[in-house]
């Protein structure tokens, strides 16, 4: 199952850790 | 009583573990000792980790390069998974370094990270930006000049990626040519 992420899916998580 | 669960947080995988370099120009020393691990990831969260805590490439000196390669390829033609492979290269002026330099390397490394190239993901070895006072250079590595389905894949891809109005024509080099060739004498292979 290849782990394929687009564009919008990986700058969702630029700033996940600082929101926490 | 509410029970509450709590649930580990459980980072997302990459396809691939990536490598990042980074070359600083010191012609004092032979090229491959200017050129330096930084780390490994293999998540989506440690990548932006990385990116988020190193400088963004158009704050750079001239001469510096940062590559991301797939893990056990070195950022260097001679690299077996790179010596029959090519790159398509996006050369900017000298204005594009404040208004796309940055975009077009994140873009890069969100192809790279996100296996951007469908089936033909795998003949993707890396991909490259040199930041240089004549102007900045970004390329992205594929392993086989010969596979050219693959190759014209992964350029149509990327130039929609990097939002390139179809006029512009962006061309595929093969590393053979780039070593032993300089300025106009490299010939493009395939443009797109």
């Amino acid at each position: 199952d290849k782990k394929k992420y687009d564009r919008e899916f990986l700058l969702g998580f630029q700033f996940i850790f600082a929101s926490m | 009583k509410e029970h509450l669960t709590i649930q580990p947080y459980v980072k997302h995988p990459l396809q691939n573990r990536w490598t990042l370099w980074f070359f600083k120009n010191d012609k004092s020393k032979p090229w491959q000792a200017n050129l330096r691990l930084v780390t490994k990831f293999d998540t989506v969260e440690d990548f932006w980790a990385l990116y988020n805590h190193i400088q963004l490439a158009s704050r750079l000196m001239s001469g510096c390069d940062y590559s991301l390669f797939k893990d056990g390829i070195e950022p260097m033609w001679e690299d077996n998974r790179n010596k029959c492979g090519g790159r398509w290269l996006i050369t900017l002026s000298k204005q594009q370094r404040m208004l796309e330099l940055d975009q077009f390397w994140l873009e890069t490394l969100l192809c790279l990270i996100g296996e951007a190239f469908d089936d033909y993901s795998n003949e993707v070895c890396g991909g490259v930006i040199n930041v240089r006072a004549k102007g900045d250079k970004i390329a992205i590595w594929t392993r086989d000049t010969e596979n050219q389905e693959a190759v014209l894949h992964i350029g149509k891809t990327y130039k929609e990626r990097l939002g390139l109005p179809v006029k512009i024509v962006i061309g595929y080099q093969a590393h053979a040519d780039t070593a032993t060739k300089s300025g106009l004498g490299i010939k493009n292979k395939f443009v797109v």
